[in-house]
């Protein structure tokens, strides 16, 4: 469902120069897989998980997402694309800061044509899985850091996506909360079969995937099982 | 230095009610001294930290920071101890976003009377040590979510602060790169008698402390050694 091939990206940098980011980033991804994606700090991780959401256009190379050439979508065919397939917890949350928690989990289910009680209702079956079902109410502002990341993974599941893009779902998260967040994710892709592509710099967080890839300047070096150690 | 006696703290939430975080927390912390915090999601940490940085007062109790009531200071007065003695790492980074990388880490010089060439000599030579040397010029939407967790490190560095306030500084890095900066916050601590106090959920991060205090549901619940385990 995702294929990546030679996928290269530059960014523009000051006085008109391009930085390269992205060198030849080539791998699919099936119905199915759970992936975790580690590197260091500023490897190209977020990048290619942009590109991957639809959220950002490589600079060369193809990108299909469900068959479909994404590199030739219109912005707004994009927008259709990933409301449609795609739920993406942000490595900076991205919660919108004057919407109540419950506002923003229900965001995603705007775009399905479901009843206003049918999206409190699935937005408050995943505020209550993450813990903070007492917590509707609240603005992000007024939510810890932790509290503010469980519920963007709350907004990206309450869409029930076929694909979840999970940007360092556990940054903020201590290790029983993040054990406990994973777990989950590991029960919607055995038991439903939604495919998972994580970031993630935790080693403990990456043995609940089942493939590894790891990002290195820009480049793919390693691409396989996750190892045990 | 710091001395918190029965410090309580509450917020005020929707239909003009309360919610106690903090619960007569009380420690104190000498020059010196590596201490960690840890605790669950939403337990109170950056609560009790902002506290210490004189950034939030109590509800109640009293707060002492180098023998002063901090409490009975007015927001300047607030203002100038903390520019004197602190460098501080937000847990969201709170870089100013329009400006440089290098604008960013020599910000808490400008407070100090120092002549231009010092400052930014101090800023570059922080950005070496958290590897951003090549990257002064960026602006922090430029940055990789780790990249700015890095600049943030600088920044609260650059001062040569006598207390540092690290509120999880290695939660969007590798951990390579979190051992780094750890090692080095250890070398600032053991060879020029910084005090640290840093927030972490990460149990390899804490092992660099001599102290550990543990938050849960707004309360201490252990405060000694750091357990190897
Ligand atoms: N401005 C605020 N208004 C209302 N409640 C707040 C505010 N700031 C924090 N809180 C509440 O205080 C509690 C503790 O928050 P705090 O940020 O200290 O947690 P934390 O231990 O740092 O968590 P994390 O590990 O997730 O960062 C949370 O329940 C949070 O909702
Ligand atoms: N809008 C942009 N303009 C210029 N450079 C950018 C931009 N966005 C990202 N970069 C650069 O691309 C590189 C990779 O960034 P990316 O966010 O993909 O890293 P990452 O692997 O996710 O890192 P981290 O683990 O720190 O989150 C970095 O060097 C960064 O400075
Ligand atoms: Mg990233
Ligand atoms: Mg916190």
């Amino acid at each position: 469902i995702i294929s990546m091939d030679k996928i290269c990206k530059s960014f523009p940098v000051e006085m008109g120069g391009e930085q390269q980011v992205l060198f030849d980033i080539t791998f699919d991804v099936n119905q199915g897989e759970f992936v975790s994606i580690m590197g260091p700090s500023g490897s190209g991780k977020s990048t290619c998980m942009n590109i991957i959401g639809a959220l950002d256009t490589p600079t060369s190379g193809t990108y299909k997402l469900y068959g479909r050439d994404v590199t030739h979508l219109s912005p707004d065919e994009l927008a259709v694309v990933r409301n449609e397939y795609i739920g993406f917890v942000f490595q900076q949350f991205n919660l919108l800061s004057k919407r109540s928690v419950l506002d923003n989990v229900m965001l995603p289910l705007m775009y399905r044509g479901l009843p206003m009680e049918e999206r409190i209702r699935r937005a408050r079956e995943m505020l209550k899985r993450v813990g903070l079902e007492n917590f509707e109410s609240y603005l992000p502002t007024q939510l810890s850091g932790g509290m503010k990341q469980r519920v963007a993974i709350a907004r990206a599941l309450a869409g029930d996506p076929k694909l979840i893009l999970a940007d360092e779902p556990t940054g903020a998260l201590d290790s029983k909360m993040g054990n406990e967040i994973l777990s989950f994710f590991k029960k919607l892709n055995e038991e439903m079969g939604i495919t998972i592509v994580m970031i993630t710099h935790e080693f403990e967080i990456a043995q609940y995937s089942n493939r590894l890839i790891h990002i290195y300047d820009g480049r793919i070096t390693y691409d396989g099982k996750v190892p045990k150690d």
